[in-house]
This record gives C-alpha cells, sequence and structure tokens, in this order.
C-alpha cells in the first residue's frame, strides 16, 4: 500500500506540478523531539519513467511524520509548542552558523548537532542575522531531535534600529529578498525537525514581505479541503 | 555515457582574484585554462569562502585565533575587487541522446557569471538562492568540460567603525545576506563578507523528465491512528514530444542492514 504509481502524460516542453493522491498509514510510528521519543524516519522515494526511455530522473529523502503545533501563552506571551498533541518544555541554543569561513563539512554539522542533543536541548533556533541552515544542517537536527526555529534575513540592519540608523524598511530589493525566501522554503520544507518559520531577529519584516511570506507558507489547499472534507473528527494542522 | 544522478562537484577547483587574470571567461573556458596551482591560481576551496581559500593557501592568518582578525584586510578598505575571484574547475561528461544535464549552485554568495566551455550565464543576485542551468546543449561531446566562475561579493560590503558596534553601518543590510559578517559583539567581522561558492556545486543528469521540489505533509485522525501522506512533485519535460510516464511513490521503513519494511 506504500508503492504507487500514477500514469500521465506531460506535453513537450512543459514544467508541471503533479499532486498525488494520499497515501494512507496506519498507527505510524511517529518523530519526536530529544528526550520524549524515537526519531522514527521513513525513506520515502520518488521516480519518474519515461516510456521508451526508462528510469529519468528519481529523488529521496528521509521523512518524519509528526504534528508541530505553536500558540502564543496569553498569560505569559511565551510560545507554547506541542509535538505529536504533547506539551514540549522548550530547552533551546541561539544558532549563527557552524563556522565563520563556512567550512560546513557533514562531519562538522552531525558533531555540533550531536553535542547540542547530548545537552538535552531540543530546540535550536538559526537568528536571522546568520545562515538559513543547509540540508545537511537540517538532515541531523532530523536524526537527533532538534527542533528548529529558522528566521529570515530581518535584523537591526534592516529594520531601523541601531547606531548609525538602519534603513527601516528592510533589504533594498524586496523582490530579490522574496525570491531567496521562496526558494529556501522550497529546499527546507520537507524536514521534521523544521518547527517554526519566523520573519525576522525580534520583529516582524516590512508590511510587504511579512505578508507574502505569510502567504508562502500556507499550507498548501489541497491538503486542506482533503481535511476539510474528511468527516473524521479531528483536525489537521 | 554518463549514468542518472547527481555528482559533487568539490574538488580540483582552482582560484584566482580577478584583478590579476588577464584571460576572459571565454577564454579560460576554451583555450586559456589555467594549468595548476601556479600564480595567480591556487588551490581553492569549493564549497567555501575567498578567505577560506587564501586560508588554505596559508596567504593570510587564521582570523579565529588571538587578533590574527585584524592583520587581513576588509574589503571596506580594499575595495570589493580585492574579494572577486575566480573559480576554475574542469570535469568529465559524456552524454547520451536523449540525457539532460544541469549545473547546480546550491548557493553563492554573492552573485556570479558562469562560462561553460565558452558560454556565458548569468546567476541572479542573493546568497541564499539556488540556481540550475540546463547545459545539455553546451557539454563537450569528447567529455572534457571547463568552468569557470566569477564571484562578486555583496554590493553593499559596508564598513566598520573604528569603534565596532553591532553590524558595522548596516550596509550589509541593502543585500539579501548574512547579516553577521559586519561584526556582532560575538563576534568580529569577516572581511571578505563571506564572498564564495559557498555551498555544493553540483552536476545532474536525467533523462528527458526531471523531478524538482517534491513536498511531502502528514497529516492525522483519530489520535494519530491514521495518517496521510501528502505529495506535490514538479516535472519538466525537456523534450520534444509527449512523454508518457509512470510517477512512482515507494516509501519504506528500515528495519535492519540491508532489509527494509515496504
Amino acid at each position: 500500500e506504500h508503492h504507487q504509481t500514477y500514469e500521465l502524460s506531460i506535453p513537450p516542453g512543459t514544467h508541471i506540478q503533479y499532486t498525488l493522491p494520499p497515501l494512507f498509514f496506519y498507527k505510524p510510528n511517529l518523530w519526536w523531539p530529544n528526550g520524549m521519543g524515537k526519531q522514527f524516519l521513513y525513506n520515502v522515494e520518488i521516480s519518474v519513467d519515461v516510456k521508451g526511455f526508462g528510469e529519468s530522473d528519481s529523488w529521496d529523502h528521509q521523512f518524519g511524520f509528526r504534528k508541530i503545533e505553536s500558540t502564543i501563552d496569553i498569560t505569559t506571551g511565551g510560545r507554547l509548542f506541542k509535538v505529536n498533541g504533547q506539551r514540549v518544555f522548550i530547552r533551546g541554543g541561539n544558532w549563527i552558523l557552524s563556522d565563520g569561513l563556512l567550512r560546513l563539512s557533514d562531519k562538522r554539522y552531525m558533531t555540533d548537532i550531536k553535542f547540542h542533543a547530548d545537552m538535552n536541548f531540543n530546540m535550536l533556533r538559526c537568528w536571522g542575522g546568520g545562515l538559513a541552515e543547509r540540508p545537511e544542517f537540517y538532515h541531523y537536527c532530523d536524526l537527533y531531535g532538534l527542533l528548529v526555529w529558522q528566521e529570515f534575513w530581518i535584523t537591526g540592519d534592516v529594520d531601523g534600529r541601531g547606531i548609525p540608523v538602519s534603513n527601516p524598511n528592510g533589504p533594498l530589493d524586496h523582490d530579490l529578498f522574496l525570491l531567496c525566501a521562496r526558494d529556501t522554503i522550497k529546499l527546507l520544507r520537507n524536514h521534521a525537525s523544521l518547527a517554526l518559520w519566523v520573519g525576522g531577529n525580534e520583529q516582524t519584516p516590512p508590511k510587504d514581505i511579512n505578508s507574502a511570506l505569510m502567504n508562502f507558507l500556507k499550507l498548501h489547499p489541497l491538503f486542506k479541503s482533503y481535511a476539510e472534507k474528511s468527516d473524521l473528527g479531528e483536525d489537521s494542522s | 555515457v554518463a549514468t542518472l544522478g547527481k555528482t559533487k562537484l568539490d574538488s580540483g577547483w582552482l582560484a584566482a582574484r580577478s584583478t590579476e587574470v588577464e584571460a576572459t571567461g571565454v577564454q579560460l573556458t576554451t583555450t586559456m585554462p589555467p594549468s595548476g596551482p601556479s600564480l595567480p591560481w591556487m588551490e581553492a576551496a569549493v564549497p567555501g569562502t575567498v578567505l577560506g581559500t587564501l586560508l588554505k593557501n596559508k596567504l593570510i592568518p587564521d582570523p579565529f585565533y588571538g587578533l590574527e582578525n585584524e592583520a587581513i584586510l576588509d574589503i571596506a578598505d580594499s575595495g570589493r575587487e580585492y574579494y572577486t575571484f575566480w573559480f576554475f574547475t574542469t570535469f568529465e561528461y559524456s552524454m547520451a541522446g536523449n540525457q539532460h544535464a544541469t549545473l547546480n549552485f546550491r548557493a553563492i554568495n554573492y552573485s556570479g557569471e558562469v562560462y561553460l566551455n565558452g558560454h556565458k550565464r548569468i546567476l541572479t543576485r542573493g546568497m541564499f538562492l539556488r540556481h540550475s542551468l540546463d547545459v545539455t546543449d553546451i557539454l563537450n561531446p569528447d567529455g572534457k568540460n571547463f568552468l569557470a566562475v566569477l564571484v562578486y561579493p555583496p554590493d553593499h560590503p559596508g564598513t566598520i567603525p573604528p569603534e565596532g558596534g553591532q553590524g558595522g553601518d548596516h550596509e550589509i543590510g541593502k543585500d539579501v545576506a548574512t547579516q553577521y559578517v559586519e561584526g556582532w559583539d560575538w563576534m568580529t567581522p569577516i572581511r571578505d563578507r563571506n564572498t564564495g561558492i559557498w555551498d555544493e556545486v553540483s552536476i545532474t543528469v536525467t533523462g528527458p523528465v526531471r523531478l524538482s521540489d517534491p513536498h511531502l505533509v502528514s497529516s492525522f485522525f483519530d489520535n494519530y491512528k491514521r495518517a496521510y501522506l501528502h505529495t506535490t512533485v514538479d516535472l519538466e519535460n525537456s523534450s520534444s514530444w509527449h512523454a508518457e510516464c509512470s510517477l512512482i511513490i515507494q516509501v519504506t521503513a528500515g528495519l535492519d542492514g540491508d532489509m527494509c519494511l515496504l
């Protein structure tokens, strides 16, 4: 039941987006943050065969089934996180990058992230003035159960703060910012550890950027309608 | 014939300061390729930054020891040209009839010009942007290919006030790049502002139809007893004919060694 084939025809020179029918899982092994359970990951492989050619392309990814929710607590103003319905006490660290000369080897990421897991952390916050972290960083956060709070690139350098006062309206080219943001979301969105996107460091980005980011990060409409059509009682975030 | 899939281009790179190279990108990738790591060319750190390359060749002191960062020329004083570098490599690939090849840069800081076998492509600005170039028609049929990339630093590298301060003069924030490089309370300024081909470079060979940017989402019902995996995927048919395709998805759970549960 977890191996499905779909036939489709693609016109010459075209680019399409295809939505596969959902795959059903009964009691899947869930992915949990460090300290709450195993970080169970399934291997998802997608390939496309072309008639008269054979396998044309393939892709694979280690995917974790988990549901992450977060809300602002009105009493404390703090953000509360739930993973798979269970409240999580966040023990987090601030992350800028692994190395100032960007010598970001696989081994270095593995060592750094395992170190944070060994310290009993369960979240890393990637500050907006540092990197949108790389897939290797997320891979090891998936493996070791570190939730990731990923910020976009807005800091005191682009929000009117600082001495001298910075440009209050974000980077000069908002379209370029959004192009990079959209591409970064596509690069990282499938990782189980990715818990929260944040517009920038301790503030919201300029209005046009913020509303565009919120739009990019909406749930796929087909997923939403699927959940609404279902009469199975529970919502799906 | 090239096998399908991705090959990383992470070794054999050379680099040189652009002001010290007289040849053009077209010449570097046709008639005048560098012969090896002899001046002005040096072994390059790719993926990596210009400072990483200079440190690898012991041309700067290690900025993370003592006050040695002070001995490295800051881009505000040197000008952007000083940290504008050529990167060069060769690779071999021979393609079969219906195969397609893309040259991929997962991130360059901050902008660049790519030359492959004499053909020029301009890369968009932005530190956090993937670039994927269709190079099917410009790969050399005899298998040897010359690749040169001219990498420019951020447009607004900024200056560091003598008294220091968080984010220098904040000019770096005008670009879509890391901002810590102008120096913060926990970090000295990075002299080249992290200019370079700082993330993976690869060649991907596919058939006529290419997959990109799959999106996986799970939804849960009945207290996590039932779950659905929702998937979308982009497909691009680069051929001149209708492609009849089978799209296959398979989800496995590793059990032990080579065994998996399907």
